[in-house]
């Protein structure tokens, strides 16, 4: 590794000025987030968005003219991205490649973002071929972490990230109030593949519930299991259904008759309501962000929900297959994902549908596998067209090495992002 | 090498962008031919290529690879 400079401070702000037309926003703005939390997981920073004024990074995307910037780029290929060293703070994508997330097509930008705030940071190029911090793009990697000499480089930089020191103010406690009186249950096995509810949260972060747990799912593998109730204080268990909706920031929990709305981890006032205007003991609920609707599922029907309008219910429930072809009824989960599709979990079998809400080709396939990160109990058929699910694959759940890394947002608003990770504890 | 019409200028210029080979300073703009084999060399080396110091085509075909805009600090004489 090669060190080009530092900054004085460890708790850094950033800006995401504008983003690449070839991806979905959300998409682009969790890949941007993945990005700084490659660096926070394993050095002592944090990183907080601020969406107007001044920011000490801030990240944007212009082409061969631009009114900020000397440094033109050359059209698509050859120079990707560049960034400036501490303490300047810009990071300059090229807006004419084909930034993409989760495919070997195009540029994947979380990549590139991680490797731009390398030098953000004050990190220069590395001699191994295969670091983050290599000059040349070595392609999309599903499984992407960073190498010894990326971490060995910014721990140079600013020190190992160890729990014991973290900032007071930065320490995000879990809540103290006594937690929803659960009937003790056992924890599940994610490897059952089977799930009460699928969720993509605030910042991209994909939730598993099941029983009286939840846990969260990434490419590398899955966090701690958490009581429901230790996140979202006053939740119970075995939920029916949840649903984050970026329209509103408001996430919905539904279980019986009743429903709970949270923003990140604090309940909203006069909630839980209860539910009078759908069926009670619904069985998935997603966010579709080509409308901006949320639709509600029980059985062989789907109710389609404005959260800021008064919805006439009247002729509802419709048949889910008249919108969603080739799903199954009574699904356990639905959620629309990073990657603009939009998946039902059903058992322990999984479909995945195109823009058109078409059952891709090669579906059902096989939860525990290809989400939960475990190793096949039968042989797994994969699609003709040999595309795998974005999760890792192959490997056995390993639980012994599991980082906390649930971001606690309980007093702040949903404007400032804090992406510091609680350290490593036992679950 | 049988090189295209503006190879070696593109390597030439490749090389000088990412900081494998430097103008000198006080002298007129051609460089000498013993500092872009050297340059060459460094680049090759860092890429994990054969050091040959000639612009075959699998140095060539590294130069084409997208990649980040800063420059890299592969070859010491420059670097200092």
């Amino acid at each position: 590794y090669l060190l080009l400079g530092r900054w004085r401070k460890k708790h850094l702000t950033f800006r995401i000025l504008n983003l690449p037309s070839t991806l979905p926003s959300y998409t682009a703005r969790a890949a941007l987030l993945q990005a700084f939390q490659y660096w926070s997981n394993v050095a002592p920073l944090t990183f907080r968005e601020v969406k107007a004024g001044w920011a000490d990074i801030r990240l944007s995307f212009h082409g061969r003219q631009s009114p900020y910037c000397s440094n033109a780029f050359d059209g698509p290929g050859r120079v990707l991205a560049h960034a400036d060293i501490p303490e300047l703070g810009s990071v300059h994508f090229d807006e004419d490649e084909l930034w993409t997330e989760e495919t070997y097509r195009g540029v994947n930008l979380r990549i590139i973002a991680a490797h731009e705030l390398g030098h953000a940071l004050g990190l220069g190029h590395s001699r191994y071929t295969q670091a983050l911090m290599a000059p040349v793009y070595a392609g999309y990697r599903p499984h992407f972490k960073l190498h010894p000499d990326d971490v060995a480089g910014i721990q140079a930089l600013y020190g190992k990230k160890s729990p014991e020191i973290e900032d007071e103010e930065e320490e995000t406690e879990l809540p103290t109030v006594p937690q929803v009186p659960t009937e003790p249950s056992p924890m599940p096995d994610p490897c059952s593949g089977e799930v009460d509810a699928m969720m993509l949260g605030p910042r991209g972060k994909t939730y598993a519930f099941k029983g009286n747990y939840v846990w969260t799912v990434t490419d590398s593998g899955l966090g701690p299991l958490f009581q429901v109730s230790a996140l979202w204080e006053g939740l119970p268990g075995n939920l029916d259904a949840a649903v984050y909706s970026p329209r509103t920031q408001w996430i919905h929990f539904f279980k019986g008759d009743k429903v709970w709305r949270y923003v990140n981890f604090k309940m909203s006032p006069g909630f839980p309501k209860k539910l009078n205007r759908v069926e009670p003991n619904l069985d998935a609920a997603l966010y579709w962000p080509l409308n901006k609707k949320v639709f509600l599922f029980k059985g062989s029907g789907y109710w389609q929900w404005d959260e800021l309008a008064q919805t006439d219910f009247s002729r509802y429930p419709k048949p889910t297959k008249g919108l969603f072809t080739g799903v199954p009824d009574q699904p356990s989960g639905a959620m629309s994902w990073r990657d603009g599709r939009v998946y039902f979990f059903k058992g322990k079998q999984y479909w995945r549908l195109n823009r058109q809400l078409r059952v891709e080709k090669g579906y059902p396939r096989d939860i525990a596998h290809n989400w939960m990160h475990c190793r096949p109990q039968t042989p797994d058929t994969t699609p003709s067209d040999g595309d795998t699910t974005s999760s890792a694959t192959g490997t056995t759940l390993d639980t012994t090495s599991l980082a906390i890394d649930i971001t606690l947002n309980t007093d702040r608003s949903a404007r400032d992002t804090i992406l510091d990770i609680t350290p490593s504890a036992t679950a | 090498w049988a090189l295209g019409p503006g190879e070696k200028e593109a390597a030439v210029d490749y090389l000088l962008q990412y900081g494998y080979l430097q103008k000198p300073l006080e002298g007129p703009d051609d460089l000498r031919p013993e500092d872009i084999i050297e340059a060459l060399r460094a680049f090759q080396e860092a890429s994990e290529l054969p050091v040959s110091g000639q612009l075959d085509d699998a140095t060539r075909a590294r130069m084409r690879q997208p990649r980040c805009g800063l420059e890299d600090p592969f070859n010491q004489k420059t670097h200092k």
